[in-house]
């Protein structure tokens, strides 16, 4: 339960987080000297280390930087945009410390938010955000070192870290104490059960993956393969939801209602509006698919699949009566990418091994609802069915593109320019190049002519 | 939707209540901005 060097001890680290799928997992920190206690969102789809600067109606607590000896301002403005929310802040570096994490005190890129919208919600209770992706998505560039890379380079840790999150089967938004491990620096054995399953990082920026294949009650969508990963398919703790393509998202839907036999429903639960509530009597769990989710290995020729039970994305909802329980659906579609939500990683340890390019599941050790398993996984299984690859090649090739773009756009820009020189020229001159000033008995006739 | 013939004839219950999230007008359309991101929950 250690890093081979002896130099981390993950044991310390275990149910080192609190929260829940709908408002996220926070891990607590303490910034400047002298140290203000502070609760961060763990966020693996963004890259920046950003906390509540000023003080927000909607917080309890927020970063006084002014009473920190140790901050130190860069000066330069950001701005993050998110899917939901975005913030304005400004660059600076203090001192952190990581109670439940690694010993020693670190000096970090911190961003302290001055406005923000629709980022710190009513009712959330950490006051920041710690990206945990790559630097290409750190802002304004990626120059900007990462809270992860500044730990890894002044702790000497390996560059991995490991995320459980144990809100399986709870209230979506209830007290928010629910808990969760961030192991920095490696993999604690305790938090997970049989095999670490490892699928390719495509690119480094989110933590792209690759999925080949879904299945809802074990029968296969058949869709392209290219439309799961449409623009791409991410793991992204930052996201509660599990989030699917359109057409993925609309075939999925249609699949849990053959296969469930659902007699009557309404769409705005399928679009998230609407909660479903059973007598409690009801175990309406037992009527919803499996749903899984197949992934490139790490031998391409091979897949696995990771499986969510009805627990994960049929999710409790903290408004109940005396007599009912009401859920509501944890799938929603997107239209940029596919993404692995905090629904679809509770049922998992995710594994995020930065040093050989690859992120690992395996079956998380708190996914277990009333004593039984609400997530699956196993293979290999062959990849002859599907395509060589399932990546978008607009997200793949990208810099390719505006390559070509800007090749185009040049060339236009000198037809152009060479165009415009031709009409400016004064007619006599372009008559002058054209006969050099030799008149005959022809041109001359003809010029005459025209007069 | 019309239910396909299950061998054991078994289908969901009928939800006994269909509540709107956070207080909206509940009709599942035309629901407030704020209503469908409570539904959406975090994404960052």
């Amino acid at each position: 339960a250690s890093d081979p060097s002896g130099a981390v001890n993950f044991v310390a680290m275990v149910d080192n987080l609190q929260g829940d799928s709908g408002r996220g997992y926070y891990l607590e920190l303490l910034l400047g000297t002298p140290p203000q206690k502070l609760n961060i969102l763990v966020d693996t789809g963004s890259s920046n280390f950003a906390v509540a600067g000023a003080p927000n109606a909607d917080l309890t607590s927020y970063f006084n930087t002014k009473e920190s000896s140790t901050y130190k301002l860069l000066g330069t403005v950001v701005t993050v945009k998110y899917t939901q929310g975005s913030w304005i802040g400004t660059l600076g570096t203090d001192v952190v410390t990581i109670p439940k994490g690694i010993n020693g005190t670190f000096t970090i890129n911190i961003v302290a938010i001055s406005e923000s919208e629709n980022f710190f919600l009513k009712g959330v209770q950490w006051h920041g955000i710690l990206g945990l992706a790559y630097d290409a998505l750190a802002k304004p560039s990626s120059s900007v070192e990462t809270f992860f890379d500044s730990l890894v380079n002044q702790a000497n840790i390996p560059n991995i870290f490991s995320l459980q999150m144990c809100g399986a089967g709870l209230p979506v938004t209830g007290t928010g104490t629910n808990g969760g491990s961030l192991v920095l620096g490696g993999i604690e054995p305790s938090l997970y059960k049989g095999e670490i399953w490892y699928t390719p990082v495509e690119k480094e920026w989110y933590y792209q993956v690759e999925i080949l294949k879904l299945e809802v009650g074990g029968e296969n969508l058949n869709l392209d393969c290219k439309e799961y990963n449409s623009d791409k398919a991410i793991v992204d703790s930052g996201t509660t939801l599990l989030r699917l393509p359109e057409k993925v998202f609309s075939a999925v839907v249609g699949a849990i209602i053959q296969k469930s036999l659902i007699q009557e429903f309404s769409s705005g639960f399928w679009s998230g509006v609407q909660l479903a509530c059973w007598a409690k009597s009801e175990q309406p769990w037992t009527f919803f698919p499996e749903i899984s989710i197949y992934l490139r290995d790490e031998n391409s020729s091979r897949s696995f699949r990771i499986t969510i039970f009805p627990q994960l994305y049929i999710q409790p909802a903290f408004e109940t009566s005396q007599n009912l329980r009401c859920y509501r659906f944890g799938i929603s579609s997107s239209t940029n990418a596919l993404v692995i939500g905090a629904t679809v990683m509770e049922g998992f340890y995710v594994i995020f091994d930065r040093t050989q390019k690859r992120v690992g599941f395996a079956l998380s050790t708190c996914a277990e609802v009333g004593g039984s398993p609400v997530s699956g996984i196993d293979g290999p299984f062959e990849t002859t069915d599907v395509a060589s690859t399932c990546v978008s090649t607009i997200s793949f090739h990208e810099p390719l593109l505006w390559i070509v773009s800007y090749a185009l756009m040049s060339f236009c820009g000198l037809v152009l320019l060479v165009l415009i020189v031709l009409l400016l020229l004064p007619a006599r001159c372009r008559r002058h190049y054209s006969d050099n000033g030799i008149v005959n008995d022809e041109s001359s006739l003809v010029r005459h002519r025209w007069k | 939707v019309s239910p396909p013939s299950a061998p054991d004839g078994s289908l969901v219950p009928v939800p006994v209540a269909l509540k709107p999230r956070g207080g909206g007008n509940g009709t599942g359309t035309g629901s407030s901005p704020e209503l469908q991101q409570e539904a959406e929950g975090l994404a960052l």
